[in-house]
């Protein structure tokens, strides 16, 4: 266990423990180290070099490193919070931990508000939500005219809106949401509540006792 | 139900072509 703790170090920058991560996240010991598994495949997809770019990300969602997606983007951007162009395993594990069905719901909340918070101001502006339909209609057979898209947007400001400054702050997001739970529904993964048995195509080598966590 | 009577979250949550469940089919 030592020693292969030790090499997994070396090979993987941002390894860490599975039982301090299982300690942090929802996860089980074991399901951290089926994660692990899933890891490794990911990262050595395009370079081996123990942790995942863009590229790579992409590959894993779309199986097209080439395809473009806003959506997707942000996630990597937010999944990398370290800001160094790569996902480390430590940020993976607790960053898919969000949408796992037991992490706490202001988490999600949180995590949704930056996800549409393209720019990182710190408010979801009118512009970016343009620019997210946009490409949600550039995604789908969807076609919408630019005065549909306007009525979608006063709409969506006038309900989300409160203070009518332009902007949606933190606190208008979270009454929004909690008036729209539906939003909320692509922050939970049902499937990650058991991820062992749900996913078994991946390699599970578990080499720990799970303990409770 | 028509766009024009959903917020563009609803949308966006709707339509968001973004599946992590598939980097579990790797």
């Amino acid at each position: 266990m030592g020693c292969f703790q030790s090499k997994a170090r070396r090979q993987y920058p941002g390894y860490e423990d599975p039982v301090n991560l299982a300690s942090q996240t929802a996860f089980s010991v074991s399901e951290v180290e089926a994660l692990f598994e899933l890891f490794k495949s990911i990262s050595s997809s395009v370079v081996d070099d123990g942790l995942i770019n863009k590229e790579e990300f992409h590959l894993a969602l779309f199986k097209n490193r080439k395809r473009e997606n806003l959506f997707a983007n942000r996630i990597f951007d937010l999944f990398d919070v370290k800001q160094k162009g790569v996902i480390d395993f430590g940020d993976f594990v607790r960053s898919l931990n969000v949408f796992h069905p037991n992490a706490s719901h202001e988490d999600k909340v949180d995590f949704s508000f930056k996800l549409y918070d393209l720019d990182g101001t710190g408010f979801i502006e009118r512009k970016e939500v343009k620019q997210m339909l946009i490409a949600l209609l550039c995604e789908s057979e969807m076609r919408l005219s630019d005065e549909t898209i306007e009525m979608i947007l006063d709409k969506t400001f006038s309900e989300a809106d409160v203070n009518q400054d332009g902007k949606i702050d933190k606190l208008e997001w979270q009454e929004f949401v909690s008036r729209n739970p539906s939003l909320m529904k692509i922050m939970t993964l049902p499937y990650l509540r058991d991820i062992t048995t749900t996913f078994p195509s991946f390699v599970f080598n578990s080499e720990v006792e799970d303990i409770a966590t | 139900e028509q766009p024009t009577s959903m917020n563009a979250f609803e949308l966006i949550s709707m339509s968001q072509g973004l599946n992590l469940g598939n980097l579990f089919d790797h």
